[in-house]
């Protein structure tokens, strides 16, 4: 089973 | 003020069709430079990053930096009423309202103009830095987008695994499974064919086939696609345009 991670875990809100 | 002509309406209308299905309200920043775009999809798995510079236009003249709130689907209605081959101007005051499409018939002594109210979209902008990726693969735009929509046939999921040399994409689902291995391969007479990859790491990873049969609307923009992988990061999926990219960030999937 896999999961979708999100991009909010790898890039910072500018 | 804001002049940018395109000798092709079918540039911005190929980049538009690229992008409209995953990104809906969006800002293109206008500057002296060309226009950029950065905006991410709603579930936040997909990011897509445009540069249309300022080479790509025949005409081009921006004097203040302009922000043009875009909803591509009404603007996407907007171009398509252009014919491909027609000149298109966009045209926009320094604190715009609207932005006016004007198409040139080459041919004919026939101009059309739209003008396109804007809107002020609040998007986040996310910082994205330069990452070293273990692995790059350049391919035919037109292969990968036949294996993503082959693959997309037996699952949700895409795994790309990259050793030595070989590139396999594959999907198992519940009617069963299916591969494709890419390897380097040098077209001397058509270049564009050609394979490259390169890698310092191995690299398995998995993906969400919806968010790649979106990535894969950009394939008309460019013979190749470059794709960049590492582990456990997101892997950014570039078409290079005549001046500038439309780039796509894509999260990846992990096993719980």
């Amino acid at each position: 089973k896999t999961t979708q991670s999100s991009l909010m875990n790898f890039f910072g809100k500018k | 003020m804001l002049e940018g002509k395109f000798d092709e309406a079918s540039l911005l209308k190929k980049i538009i069709d690229a992008i409209k299905d995953c990104v809906q309200l969006c800002n293109f920043n206008c500057t002296e430079k060309g226009i950029t775009l950065q905006a991410v999809d709603d579930s936040r798995v997909l990011l897509v990053s445009l540069l249309i510079g300022e080479e790509a236009f025949t005409d081009y003249r921006c004097d203040r930096n302009i922000t043009l709130g875009v909803d591509l689907s009404s603007f996407s209605k907007m171009i398509k009423c252009g014919n491909n081959e027609d000149f298109l101007t966009l045209i926009a005051e320094d604190s715009p309202d609207t932005v006016l499409v004007v198409f040139e018939d080459k041919n004919r002594e026939r101009i059309s103009e739209y003008s396109l109210k804007l809107m002020d979209i609040d998007n986040e902008f996310l910082k994205i830095d330069d990452m070293d990726y273990d692995s790059v693969i350049t391919m035919p735009a037109g292969e990968f987008a036949k294996i993503v929509r082959d693959l997309k046939n037996l699952s949700e999921s895409l795994g790309i695994l990259v050793t030595k040399d070989t590139v396999k994409f594959l999907s198992e689902g519940d009617i069963g499974s299916g591969s494709v291995v890419v390897k380097p391969f040098t077209d001397l007479e058509k270049p564009e064919n050609s394979v490259k990859v390169s890698l310092k790491k191995p690299v398995n990873l998995t993906f969400g086939l919806k968010y790649l049969s979106d990535i894969i609307k950009a394939t008309n923009l460019a013979e190749s696609v470059t794709i960049k992988i590492a582990d456990k990061v997101p892997a950014l999926f570039e078409y290079k345009l005549p001046s500038g990219y439309l780039r796509f960030y894509l999260a990846p999937k992990f096993d719980e």
